[in-house]
């Protein structure tokens, strides 16, 4: 089972787009999969179509050891799961005594999947260290703009105390160029310098801007669903491809 | 002085790009502008090309009574200050503890601005609730996008509670719609969604997408220096003489 956090602690970059349109990439491939979602604002679940506010279990009530896993999930399709998120998760993001090794424990015994990814607030804060700390993977969406550089210096080391105090076998797998316009001089740009500082983490498929992946989640659909012939169908099915490639 | 803090707790949806430019713009106008960077992440500082990791003092400093604001402003250009902020912030969000009413008292003193523009980080945490509490106004930077209006609700709520407890004369007096294209059926849809909900509050002036926007970070300014014919920059031009109208 591979277990990838996406993780970028800049805001609005495509975390969940990606973590749920590879979700739903990888379950077509017959692949069985669990999305959680760390993020209080239950992005993943809105954009899913899955009623967040009625639930009467969330992954807060897991972490607390109060409900399973099992008795949690919400089955969004065949071979694709989720155990959703909800606002009162935002109090554990602001108690810096939470344990950062609440979702590891309460992963460990989840055994019928083949991915679990987790999709992470736009912050480092106690939720998205759980993440990295229950993970064994990292992935990193990133916009090739200005600020996406700062913010992987950022990401870096905190991943670097992460992985000396908990988590020594997590390690970053793959960097996804989002959002991206070959057109842009600034997205061609920023790129060269992440290919020159991570050589081997950057995925050759980038996630081209295209409002087919903006409009999908107003109709709780994942984009092969919603436009399977759209650029961002395209794109998530040949990333889909090279993360199934990495496994082998 | 007119004391505002910009708010969206959707990650990337333009805040700091808006706190940067409206200020940029009315300094031109020749009002006195202090904007103050509440976020850990300070990319205020760094879109403006200010060494945030050498600064001796920061937004810190003066939170925790260290520093006066009048020794830790960093001067940008004339008529524009900025109280910079640094990664230790990072910690005052995760401390519940931490007084909501600290940047409140820490501005009480300050006069010799006409206006006070507060950027925020990606949530509704402890550093964003005291934004909210130090500031009289709001301004909302919409991306009229799919979980655009989902936030908006919580960050209703939240302000709700934030009035009732600690500052009842706080008020939403703009929102702003960014990034928008007028071809996008999803942006009219949406933005036509808002319309209907806060028939006063939204602003004529769409920000439209403009790749400028994006590259005038990189060289540490705003965009009537960096391109002052965009439309980013006629865009944040027609804004800012909204804003001066509504004070009148
Ligand atoms: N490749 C793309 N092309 C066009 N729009 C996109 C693309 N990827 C994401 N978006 C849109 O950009 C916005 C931000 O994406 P998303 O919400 O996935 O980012 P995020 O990193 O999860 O944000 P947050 O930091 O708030 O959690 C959304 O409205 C989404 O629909
Ligand atoms: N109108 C626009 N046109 C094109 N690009 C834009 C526009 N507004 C902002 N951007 C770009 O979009 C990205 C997100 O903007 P910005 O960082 O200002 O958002 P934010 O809400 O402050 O993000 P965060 O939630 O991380 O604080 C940046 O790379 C910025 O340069
Ligand atoms: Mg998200
Ligand atoms: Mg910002």
């Amino acid at each position: 089972m591979r277990a990838i956090a996406v993780i970028n602690q800049k805001g609005g970059v495509g975390k969940t787009t990606t973590t749920l349109n590879i979700g739903a990439g990888l379950a077509r491939e017959k692949r069985r999969v669990l999305l959680v979602d760390m993020d209080p604002q239950a992005h993943l679940g809105h954009s899913l179509g899955v009623p967040v506010h009625e639930l009467r279990r969330t992954v807060l009530d897991v972490l607390e050891s109060k409900a399973s896993v099992a008795e949690t999930v919400v089955n969004i399709k065949p071979n694709l799961d989720l155990l959703p998120s909800s606002q009162s998760l935002a109090a554990a993001d602001q108690s810096p005594a939470a344990k950062k090794t609440l979702l590891r424990d309460a992963l460990a015994s989840v055994q019928d999947y083949d991915f679990l990814l987790l999709d992470c607030p736009p912050n480092l804060g106690v939720l998205s260290v759980n993440a990295m700390v229950a993970a064994r993977e990292i992935f990193i969406p990133l916009q090739a703009e200005f600020l996406a550089l700062q913010s992987m210096s950022r990401l870096l080391q905190t991943l670097k105390e992460v992985c000396a105090d908990l988590n020594p076998g997590v390690a970053i797998t793959g960097i996804i160029a989002t959002r991206f316009s070959k057109q842009k001089k600034l997205n061609r740009e920023v790129l060269k310098n992440i290919q020159g500082y991570f050589p081997n983490l950057l995925f050759e498929t980038r996630i081209r801007e295209n409002v087919s992946l903006a409009e999908a989640p107003s109709f709780g659909q994942d984009i092969f669903d919603y436009r399977p012939r759209s650029n961002g169908a395209q794109d998530y099915r040949n990333l889909c491809r090279e993360i199934l490639k990495q496994g082998d």
